[in-house]
């Protein structure tokens, strides 16, 4: 247990007495290239041996599953206004299962990668070649979670990552001596089909009342909705929908305040 | 806002040395979501239902929720999605409860399970932690959203 046990978070700064374990630090993905993904686990707070690991994956692309997975959603702490401390969360996720937060591709949050031109090339292909080597050499790191029941899952963008880390996990697993036990995955308002998820939003915003009808006609008639990239006809409706009707709301939840 | 604490926290050298992280010293300061990855994002799918199928020829266990307030990836957008794979339905549509009140609705499908959560944004167990605590539960043991 070196290896582990040099990874052992003994206490963060202004956090509560806690009874589980937690651990955190860096897997080397690549050597060449000197890539390394930043991994946080906070076990259950009881019988950890019996729980299953469940992996959680943030999506931008580019964003950070501790600064939204583990602080503000699923994980044991809340960090105060501050920035002083930490507070429990009263309904983290880890009462039931073992919560494994992880930074991919390199150049989010702490992971990284020596080779600057990495964070100018990625994509989904590397995240998940990258994420699924991660969890392998993990795995040799935690060899008490080899045979653990794993479930990925995780928002958003993510909604791209969970899925592919999945095949991925089912390639490995077919030419592997030591599958990976994956279980499941679940998802949360994840992208998933470029046309249907385009579709999708226009139709919510007019049925939300939040566009008018002229504008919702305009982007049904003009946007192609296939498009990787946008028009420019169409990318000024998409900005004249927001600045002009939308108004000063916070678009990742429609009735809460925004944050100023 | 509560990502703004978050730059703070994790920016803090002390904070930094207890979690083991940026022992290299990145040249660039901690940062919740990288403006570089997302603009120079250069390869993604066009569609992720063909690896659904996959998944579910392999017997995987999926569930897919949405919070029915987030106008960004919002639930329309998910079903209109979903509608594509064509799915048997299994148990049919019905509100799931949370402490005695309508958590969202759900549907169960042959492979796959999808649930809104009412009244969550786009973060779901930010805006609505119990239920999706219940979403975790039913989604770990492999039971459908309670009816009651």
């Amino acid at each position: 247990g070196g290896d582990e046990e040099r990874d052992r978070i003994v206490g963060l700064p202004g956090q509560p007495k806690v009874t589980f374990n937690q651990f955190s630090g860096y897997v080397t993905v690549n050597e060449v290239a000197g890539r390394a993904l930043f991994y946080w686990l906070t076990e259950a707070v009881s019988n950890p041996l019996s729980k299953p690991l469940v992996v959680w994956l943030n999506g931008g692309p580019g964003c950070s599953s501790i600064a939204y997975g583990a602080s503000e959603e699923i994980g044991p702490f809340r960090i105060n206004s501050s920035a002083s401390g930490l507070h429990l969360n009263k309904f983290s996720w880890n009462r039931i299962a073992n919560l494994l937060f992880l930074e991919t591709p390199a150049g989010v949050g702490f992971s990284y990668s020596n080779k600057s031109s990495d964070l100018f090339d990625t994509g989904d292909r590397r995240t998940a070649k990258d994420s699924l080597k991660f969890l392998v050499r993990w795995m040799d790191r935690f060899p008490r979670y080899k045979q653990r029941e794993i479930y990925i899952t995780g928002e958003s963008y993510a909604g791209h990552y969970v899925p592919q880390l999945a095949r991925e996990i089912l390639t490995y697993n077919a030419n592997s001596k030591h599958p990976l036990n994956l279980k499941g995955i679940m998802v949360g308002n994840a992208v998933t089909d470029n046309y249907y998820d385009n579709l999708g939003t226009v139709m919510y915003w007019w049925s939300h009342a939040m566009i008018s009808d002229k504008t919702y006609h305009q982007l049904m008639n003009i946007c192609d909705f296939h498009r990787q990239k946008n028009s420019e006809e169409c990318e000024s409706l998409y900005s004249y929908a927001m600045d002009r009707e939308f108004g000063n709301i916070d678009q990742y939840n429609i009735y809460a305040p925004p944050c100023n | 806002c509560t990502e703004k604490y978050a730059e703070k926290y994790y920016n803090r050298p002390d904070v930094q040395k207890a979690l083991h992280a940026n022992a290299t010293k990145i040249p660039y300061k901690w940062t919740a979501c990288s403006d570089i990855l997302n603009r120079n994002w250069n390869d993604t799918e066009a569609s992720i239902l063909p690896i659904y199928r996959q998944l579910m020829a392999a017997r995987l266990r999926i569930w897919v929720f949405s919070g029915d307030v987030d106008s960004v990836v919002p639930v329309t957008a998910t079903r209109y999605s979903l509608e594509q794979l064509k799915l048997q339905v299994k148990i049919p549509w019905y509100p799931w409860y949370v402490k005695k009140q309508v958590g969202g609705w759900t549907e169960v499908y042959e492979g796959l399970t999808f649930a809104t959560v009412r009244g969550a944004g786009h973060e779901v167990p930010l805006f609505k932690p119990r239920a999706a605590l219940e979403l975790f539960t039913s989604f770990l043991r492999g039971n459908p959203l309670p009816k009651s």
